[in-house]
């Protein structure tokens, strides 16, 4: 089963 | 004081269509150099970058900087007044409390116009580096747009794997499954229709199917689709405009 990964663990808040 | 003047509402109606359904409430950056937008859908899933530049306009001024924060579904039930072929100029003072929508008619001497209220909008702004791609991937919108709309009726999950000579689109549901092939080709007549693909290294993702249905409403753009895949970041898909682009970062599905 895959789960859906966040873009927040990918990119920073500016 | 800003003054945008498009030479068909059309083009802002498809921009404006191509990401309304996926976020709601947007900050407009308008600069001397054009127009920015980014936002992030509820879920922080898929993020929206809209850049239209200069070019795009057929006027543009923008004396000062300024932040239109706007309700999408406010915005497109505006734009749904204009006809398509009217002119449409987008006016701001430096500090608005609202934006004019003025759409003219030049055959006609018919002119509208309409105001809509700002939001302050506390929006997260993320900061996208410069992102490594192991594939790029430019296919004609539409169909990239029917094998999405196609296979997500089998799952909400769509498998993209790429290999040096083929690219393949799977989805497996409860109710059966589904895949489509493609190999990368030029068409010499009509060269939109060509599909290209410059492959570093394999990749085989993962992502979610409504998510991919909000993407190709972006398809009335551009009759091409950049699509750069990665196994360890966002998927970027853009459609380009004349002068700027509408992209759309995925964050895929990892094996938990």
């Amino acid at each position: 089963k895959k789960k859906q990964s966040s873009l927040l663990s990918f990119f920073s808040k500016k | 004081m800003l003054e945008a003047k498009f030479q068909e509402a059309s083009l802002f109606k498809r921009i404006i269509d191509g990401f309304k359904d996926c976020v709601q409430l947007v900050n407009f950056q308008c600069k001397e150099d054009g127009i920015i937008a980014q936002a992030v859908d509820d879920s922080r899933v898929l993020l929206v970058s809209l850049e239209i530049g200069v070019e795009a306009f057929q006027d543009y001024r923008c004396d000062h900087p300024v932040t239109l924060g706007m309700d999408l579904s406010s915005l497109s039930k505006i734009l749904r007044c204009g006809n398509n072929t009217d002119t449409l100029t987008l006016i701001a003072d430096d500090t608005p409390d609202a934006i004019i929508l003025l759409f003219e008619d030049t055959k006609k001497d018919r002119i509208s116009e309409y105001s809509l209220k700002l939001m302050d909008i506390d929006a997260d702004f993320l900061k996208i580096e410069d992102l490594q791609y192991d594939t790029t991937l430019m296919m004609p919108s539409a169909e990239f747009s029917k094998t999405v709309r196609d296979l997500s009726q089998l799952s909400d999950s769509l498998n993209i794997l790429v290999t040096k000579e083929t690219i393949k689109f799977v989805a497996t549901g409860d109710v059966g499954s589904g895949s489509v092939i493609l190999k990368p080709f030029i068409n010499m007549e009509n060269p939109d229709e060509s599909i290209k693909l410059d492959m570093d290294q394999p990749v085989d993702l993962t992502f979610g199917s409504k998510y991919l249905q909000d993407i190709v409403k972006g398809s009335a753009l551009s009759n091409k689709i950049g699509i750069r895949l990665s196994s360890e970041a966002p998927a970027l898909f853009q459609f380009d405009l004349s002068s700027g682009f509408l992209q759309f970062f995925l964050a895929p599905k990892f094996d938990d």
